[in-house]
């Protein structure tokens, strides 16, 4: 079976049509990248995105050069887990 | 293998084998109103089972009942075998029909089914996108990668081409009810367009009434409308199918929860889900019964 150990899903609110479109990229990559529980649909609801661990820095790079950033409190949450 | 339907835990996830196996015991215990019928096979050519409840006649007024059409909404598998063991407790002179939909093995997130075609590097249909209505519209792609892949023509998936030969052969499908997860939400036709249905009212106030029976249970909240409206523009989906054929009464549900767990719900809320849910259904159910057509 296969093993999820290290994935994240991310949960994404988009501000406009143009992030969300950004999302939809995401999809249209073969292979997949990225699982999506909620699809992007429209900007007033969240999108759910299940990030395969080997994928994950990858594709946080990816959000946050297209100004989709972590939250402050999970940079902190993930800065206290480093220390 | 379990020998009867009393060691069950009805509060855990089961194999799609232990599924089976309850089926059976439940026919076997149960064999004055509950049958099996075998209505088709999946791509990978298991069977696709209904439980029909039925206190007798023949293609007397029905109400279908689909709970797990993507597989990795376990809760909906979940609550349809509780509703499930729930009618039957219940006896009430209904017809009514439920299906179990074929759960992966390996990969347990797994959304689509499992069908690959030459050329093509991924595998799987959705199978709420590949239903007549709206086939190819937006909310649907056509891209074989991805979650929603229409496939490419309506109804060529096996799963999808059984249940509707079954309904139309049926003939007297009154309501049907498609049970998935999650967003709590209770949503009626359509998906593939923005149009409000003829019966848009009738439908709006039945939503309300079922959502407020599913609060008092729990007090959880659910959000209710059109597809399109509440959720977003999908096409090929079964309720716009369903709609389109006639059957006036054809709901979707979205069970627990908003994303906190999302498809990993812990079993600890597989009891309170199916509760809330039933008594959704129950109020959808005695609208269609008190509102023949």
């Amino acid at each position: 079976q296969m093993n999820f150990t290290g994935d994240q899903v991310l949960r994404i609110l988009a501000k406009n049509e143009k992030q969300l479109s950004l999302l939809r990229d995401l999809e249209g990559l073969k292979p997949q990248k990225v699982d999506f529980w909620r699809g992007p649909a429209r900007p007033s609801l969240p999108v759910d995105m299940r990030v395969p661990f080997s994928e994950l820095k990858d594709i946080k790079a990816y959000l946050e050069s297209h100004g989709l950033v972590l939250l402050d409190e999970e940079r902190e949450a993930m800065a206290k887990s480093r220390r | 293998l379990e020998r009867s339907t009393s060691s069950f835990s009805y509060s855990s996830y089961h194999t799609l084998e232990e599924i089976y196996t309850w089926i059976d015991n439940f026919v076997t215990e149960h064999s004055d109103i509950v049958s099996k019928l075998q209505i088709g096979h999946s791509f990978e050519n298991r069977s696709i089972l209904v439980l029909k409840f039925s206190t007798g006649g023949s293609r007397r007024p029905a109400i279908w009942i689909d709970s797990g059409i993507h597989s990795r909404e376990w809760i909906t598998h979940a609550t349809g075998i509780w509703i499930a063991r729930k009618v039957s407790m219940d006896r009430r002179g209904w017809d009514g029909v439920e299906v179990t939909c074929p759960a992966l093995f390996q990969n347990r997130l797994w959304r689509k089914n499992k069908s690959s075609r030459p050329g093509t590097f991924c595998i799987g249909v959705d199978l709420n996108r590949n239903w007549k209505s709206g086939f190819g519209g937006n909310g649907s792609n056509n891209n074989p990668c991805s979650e929603t892949y229409h496939g490419p023509s309506p109804q060529s998936e096996p799963e999808v081409a059984a249940v509707v030969d079954f309904i139309m052969s049926h003939g007297n499908v009154k309501a049907l009810i498609s049970i998935h997860s999650y967003s709590q939400m209770l949503m009626y036709p359509y998906g593939h367009s923005l149009e409000p249905v003829s019966n848009q009212e009738e439908l709006y106030h039945l939503a309300k009434d079922a959502v407020q029976a599913l609060y008092e249970v729990h007090g959880i909240e659910y959000i209710y409308g059109s597809i399109s409206t509440t959720l977003y523009v999908a096409s090929g989906i079964t309720v716009d199918w369903a709609y389109d054929s006639g059957i006036k009464y054809s709901f979707s549900f979205e069970l627990r929860d908003t994303g906190r767990y999302g498809f990993l719900l812990p079993a600890t809320q597989i009891i309170p889900t199916a509760q809330e849910t039933w008594m959704a259904i129950r109020t959808i159910m005695e609208h269609t019964l008190h509102h023949p057509y």
